[in-house]
Formats: structure tokens, sequence, C-alpha cells
């Protein structure tokens, strides 16, 4: 590795057996064969479970501004949109939207319950507050199953243990 | 060889690091498509 | 036993070929869920095909074949007076290396183990990839398409280092990528010198690489940029750029500006390294290099007025230097030689032929395109320096103890301080001009950010400047330092204060130099850096 800077052979690379022209006739071919942008964009990783058929009035293909996290910075400071994060976290799954939201609702005092796959908040500061857990009171981000319908709600639990190892 | 630096795309006074938009060493524009992020497997 | 061997291969050819349709199927039909995948996966196991041997490696070379002969699904040659570069323009599907990428993410994170003693998945799959790269390569030449590959392996970087591994897993993950990425060097795969860039430099490789695990990425991105350094050198030696080496110059310039804006650290240990292999002509590259300086460091302006450098806490701070110092030393059997010197100079005849052990052979000369043995000039100045600069740590260090013990163990201590110069004095004095101007070149890689390496070369190149009575050593101590800082910035802070020192310091009678009024040009050069120095 010491050695001089040119190579040990004459005119050769020690390390391939190749000489300088050859290496510069390969790079001129490479020159014409560069990556591009679209080699390295990833497929996106969120594929759409039940894609339904909209009319191509309708947009095809996601805004670009659901990538920017300025848009969801917004959207966590506004309270009533609160519901918008959980959607992008539930129904967008492995997307960079669902990692956004995540992010929001964190910074929103929101908890993920790794066991229970919700999310909750204190209520009220809680009762008991050890190393292993926390009991309280907590709104939660629930779906149920009801006669008058099924929906997407938030709901109060009293009386919960958050036990800190399902803490994502 | 020299030239002015600055003209290679990269704000060197960024606060932020340079490797997280930094798309190729062939072009001045910023890496493109999803940046690098990470969900945990409980999120799927 | 041809024949039949032949035969063998075609039908595992066909055996794999049905094998990767039915992964394809699977793939193109996301409802497919995880137990579609690890079932297939446990089928490869139970077929003998994941044991880790032989038939593991044909196995992996055969898919890869497959996933990018099946990527290129036309080549339209565009109509005759386009570019060349429209022409190839290929019409690309990366469906089956997507899929194939998919695989082997999954049997990396479904854990298949190849059983005791065999090694893991990743880097078996990584060595059978390089050397497919490296066959094809070879034989397509000029044709060779790296596309596929790259998109193979940005896909499983941007799989692999993002996964739930823990810490250790993923820093066997990047090492694995980094050892198939130094078998894939430029000087090895010529024809994926760009695509190998933007791999090695990608976010999901390098930061990861040079964040993770306390620092022990980093000698393995080190062995990377002097790989790339070393493909780059003949082409960069004779500043004659064609337009794919310019490319590629401008496109590392990239890379070092995001490690010295990021990194700066990383580039401040291996300094060293780098300035082997980066030719002298490459004074910008070099200086982006040596302008590095530890993130937590406040330089103060190098053309404050009466700046004292001695009272700065961090001048007399040695440089972490990763690099090896002594290699080149060592290779050449002179380390004990340049030892036995610095501790009794009287009657040696270390100096007579000094200046003939740092010449290359002539077979060698002409590759290297210099006479001289650049990493060894570079390796004896720098070691000298260490042994100067750790004796007058000690000297200072001692200054409390008594005086009688201060008298004695300082006129020793003196004469080791002095020997050092003497070593550099005498080469000053003995080199022909190239040689002496790698000398120098050696010493003014040190002028870096304020530490006790950059204090004693200053002073060194200064002393030099100021102990000759040769026009010719202060031009060129002059030329080393105003090339340096004639190119476009950054220029590293212990360059700035040693020539400002220089042209500042009436000790130097600098402006009296008849040199600097050689043409009216440079007349004009010295006012106008005379200015910008303040």
């Amino acid at each position: 590795d010491f050695g001089a800077i040119g190579d040990n052979l004459s005119g050769t690379s020690a390390a391939s057996g190749h000489d300088q022209l050859y290496n510069l006739q390969m790079l001129e071919a490479a020159y014409h064969r560069l990556p591009q942008p679209k080699d390295s964009e990833r497929a996106k990783n969120y594929i759409p479970r039940h894609p339904s058929v909209t009319p191509a009035s309708y947009p095809q293909i996601q805004a670009p501004i659901v990538t920017n996290p300025a848009f969801w910075e917004r959207i966590g400071s506004d309270a009533l949109a609160t519901d918008m994060l959980f959607f992008a976290f539930y129904y967008q799954q492995n997307s960079y939207q669902q990692y956004l939201a995540a992010r929001e609702l964190k910074k929103q005092s929101w908890r993920f319950h790794r066991k229970y796959n919700t999310w909750f908040q204190r209520h009220v500061e809680p009762q008991v507050t050890t190393d292993d857990y926390e009991r309280g009171s907590y709104v939660y981000f629930d779906f149920h199953l009801s006669d008058d319908g099924n929906g997407w709600c938030q709901r109060i639990k009293n009386d919960f243990t958050f036990e800190y190892n399902f803490l994502e | 060889l020299g030239m002015d630096l600055t003209s290679l795309g990269l704000d060197l006074n960024s606060q932020d690091n340079l490797y997280k938009t930094f798309g190729s060493p062939w072009s001045n524009e910023p890496a493109k498509g999803d940046p690098d992020f990470h969900n945990p497997a409980c999120y799927l | 036993e041809n024949d039949t061997a032949l035969a063998d291969s075609v039908s595992f050819q066909d055996q794999v070929a049905v094998l990767f349709s039915d992964w394809c199927h699977i793939c193109d039909h996301p409802t497919m869920g995880d137990s579609a995948y690890s079932h297939y996966i446990v089928q490869l196991q139970q077929n003998g095909l994941l044991k880790g041997d032989d038939l593991t490696d044909r196995f992996f070379h055969a898919l890869t074949e497959l996933a990018v002969t099946h990527t290129i699904v036309s080549e339209q040659v565009a109509p005759g007076g386009i570019s060349q570069q429209a022409a190839q323009q290929l019409q690309i599907s990366y469906f089956s290396i997507d899929s194939y990428s998919k695989l082997v993410t999954l049997m990396v994170k479904y854990c298949v183990d190849f059983g005791p003693n065999k090694g893991s998945l990743l880097p078996k799959f990584l060595s059978v990839t390089a050397r497919t790269i490296q066959k094809d390569a070879e034989e397509k030449k000029i044709n060779f398409n790296p596309r596929p590959y790259f998109r193979l392996f940005i896909n499983l970087l941007s799989e692999l280092s993002t996964a739930d591994l823990h810490e250790g897993a993923n820093f066997q993950v990047l090492t694995s990528f980094a050892n198939a990425f130094h078998l894939l060097q430029p000087l090895r795969v010529p024809a994926w010198s760009f695509a190998w860039l933007e791999l090695v430099s990608h976010r999901s490789f390098m930061p990861k690489l040079l964040m993770c695990n306390s620092q022990k990425g980093w000698p393995f991105f080190q062995r990377l940029l002097v790989d790339l350094f070393k493909f780059m050198e003949p082409y960069l030696r004779n500043a004659e750029l064609g337009q794919p080496i310019h490319l590629l110059y401008k496109g590392t310039l990239r890379v070092l500006l995001v490690l010295l804006h990021d990194f700066p650290e990383f580039l401040c240990d291996y300094h060293f390294s780098f300035c082997d292999v980066i030719p002298p002509s490459c004074i910008q590259m070099r200086n982006v290099i040596l302008s590095a300086f530890p993130r937590n460091m406040r330089l103060p302006d190098p053309s404050t007025p009466n700046l004292k450098i001695d009272l700065l806490a961090e001048i007399s701070i040695a440089p972490r230097i990763m690099s090896d110092v002594e290699g080149a030393l060592k290779a050449r059997q002179m380390k004990t030689q340049v030892d036995e010197y610095l501790k009794r100079p009287e009657g040696s005849s270390f100096l007579t032929d000094l200046k003939q052990k740092l010449l290359l052979p002539p077979s060698e000369a002409n590759v290297a395109g210099t006479r001289y043995n650049v990493p060894l000039v570079n390796s004896l100045v720098v070691y000298v320096g260490i042994q100067a600069v750790q004796q007058l740590q000690h000297n200072k260090a001692n200054a409390s103890a008594s005086a009688q013990q201060v008298n004695q163990s300082s006129q020793l201590d003196n004469v080791q301080i002095e020997t050092a110069t003497e070593v550099f004095r005498n080469l000053a004095v003995n080199m022909d001009t190239e040689g002496r101007y790698l000398l120098l070149n050696a010493i003014a890689n040190q002028l870096r950010y304020p530490n006790n390496h950059t204090h004693y070369f200053s002073f060194i190149i200064l002393y030099l400047f100021a102990e000759t009575t040769q026009d010719i050593i202060q031009e060129q101590i002059t030329r080393v330092l105003l090339e340096r800082l004639i190119v476009n910035r950054p220029h590293p802070w212990g360059l700035l204060i040693t020539f400002i020192e220089l042209i500042k310091n009436p000790r130097y009678t600098f402006w009296a130099r008849s040199f600097i009024r050689c043409a009216p040009e440079i007349e004009r050069l010295f006012e106008s850096v005379a200015r910008s120095c303040g």
C-alpha cells in the first residue's frame, strides 16, 4: 500500500492487471452509461392495498406536497387535523407519510402502544408513575364497530396502565 | 483543476448535514424520492 | 466429462430460471404476503440451494445473470446524429432486479443460516456478485452495462442498511458492502467507476458506515477513498482531463465536500493516507482535505493582527493520525536508521545517502511519474517531525525538573531536536528541484488546523526559508505555499498563518527577495496576495 504512487508493474495496475489506457477506455464507456436518477428511485414502498379506480379528472398520483415534512408540521399544529395524521399512519403503512405522521403525533405527546397498535395521549397527569409503567386516564384513537356504523373515534380509557416496554 | 467549489451545488453553510440530501456525485440536484426514513416493524 | 458437466450446467441454469420465474410471479402479486415469501425460501433451503457451498455460489451467480439479462428489454439505438449519450438510452425495466434484490433482502432478514463455518449469507452473496460483475465487465468491455448492477446494490443498500438490525448486525451489513466495493474498486472494474462512486457515497451507505459503531467503519471508508484516488492519480497527475475523468474528479470533489461538512474529523485523521495518493498537481482537492478541522474547534481568523499562535490551547495538542505513518519507512527498512541517527547523529553516515534512498528504481519512476518515492518522503518527513515534537513536549514537561537535570536532559534533547531539523535542512540543500519540491510539499501537507504538528512544521518551513543562503530554496518554499493559496478556497488554516508570518515578519525580509519581482505578473500576484492577507 505504501509503495510508489503509480504501480509496481510497469504501466499496469497491480490491483487489476489493466493498463492506464484500458482503464480510460472503460471509463469512457461508463461515461455513456451513467446511473440515472430513476435507477436509484426506490419503487414506492406504498402499494395501495385496494386501489380504487377514480375518474381521470382526479389526481392519479400523489401530490408532491405529501412528501414535504413542512406540510405535516402544519397539520400537526392544527389540532383539528389530527385525524389526518391517524389516516396516514393507518392507511399508508410503510410509507414516508406514515413516518412523518408518526413524528407529528409524537410531537403532540401521543404515544404508540405496540401491543394494542394504538396511539394514547395522557388525558390528565397519571396517578402513578414508576420506572416500568404509568397509570391514569388516557385518550386513545380507536376504530370501533357499532350499529350506527363503524368509525374511527377518540375515546377515553380510565385507570389504564401503560407499560413502558410496550412503548415504541 | 481548481474551480469555485460553491458551484457544485452543495450548501457548505448549511446547518444540517449535507449527506441527507446528497443525491449523486454527478449532479447538483438534491436527492430525489423519499429521503431515508425508517418505520419500526410494529407500525406495519 | 465436459459434456456431462455442460449438460448439468445447462439443466442447472434451466432449473434456476424456473425458480426465478416462480419468484417473480410471487413478487408480481403484492397481495401475496410474508407467508408466500417464507415458504419460497424454505423450498430453496430444502432444495439444498442455500447451504453456503459451491452450489449456493452457482445459484446466486445464475440468478444474478438472469436478473440482469431480463433488465434490458430493448436497446433502442436512436437514429444517427443524436449524441452517443442519447443513443445509449436503453429501455430498462428493473422488475427482475427489484424482485431479485427483494429475495436477497428477505434471505438476510430471515437470517438464512448456512450452518457452522460457512460464514453468513450477505458476504457470500456480495462476493459472488462482485465476481459476476468483474467477469461480465471483462467479457463485455465497452459494451458492459453497469446500471442493472447499480440498481441491485442500491436496492440492497436501501433495504438492508435501514432494516431493523441491531447496531452490531448493521455494522456487519455495512462492512460487507465496504468489502464488496473494495473488490469492485475502479482499478479492478473501471467500467463500473461511476456506479461505484455513487454507491460508495450514497446516503444509505457512506454516512451510516462513518457514524456506526463509534468510528469502527472509518478504516473501511478510508480504504475506499484511497482506491478511488489511486485510480484517478495517473490521469490527474498531468492535469489533462478528458470529460469522463473530469466528471469523476468533480464527483470526487462533491463527495469530499460532504465529508468536509459532515465528517471533518474523518478527513483530519486520515489526511496522511490521502496525501500519499493525491498527486501534487491536485492542489485544490488536497486543500479540501487539509482544511478539515474538528467541529468543536473554533479557528481564530489568521489575519488577526498580532495573533499569538503559541498561546492557542490547541497548538500544543498532537493531531490524531490514523494512517500508518511509519509504513513506508519500515517497508524500506529505514525506520531503524532514522531512530539511530536521531539518537546518535555524530559519526553517522545516514544523511550522506539519504537522498539516494528516497529515489525510485528507474523501472518504477516512469510509472509513478516522478523519480522519488513520494509516500516514503511523506513518511520520513512526518515521522521525523513526530519525534521532534515529542521531544519538545518532553522538554516542556521536564521544565519543572531541577536545574541540573534540565541542563543535562535539555542538552541531550536539544541535540535530538536539532538533529531532526538537520534532516530537513540537509535534504533542502542537497535534493534537486523536484526532490526539494516534494520535500516541501510533505511539510506543507502538515499545515492544517491548530495542533502541534501544524506549529512544528510551520516553524520548520519558515526556518528553512530564514536559514538558507540559496535563492532557489526560498523561491521554492514561496511557490509551495503560494500555489496552495491562489487556487479557489478552501485554504488550510495552518497554511494561511504560515504565509502571513512569512510576508509580515521582517525577520524573513520577504519583500527584499528578487524572485518576487521576476516578472510583472508575479509582482502583481504578490501585491494582490499581500492585500488579501491583510
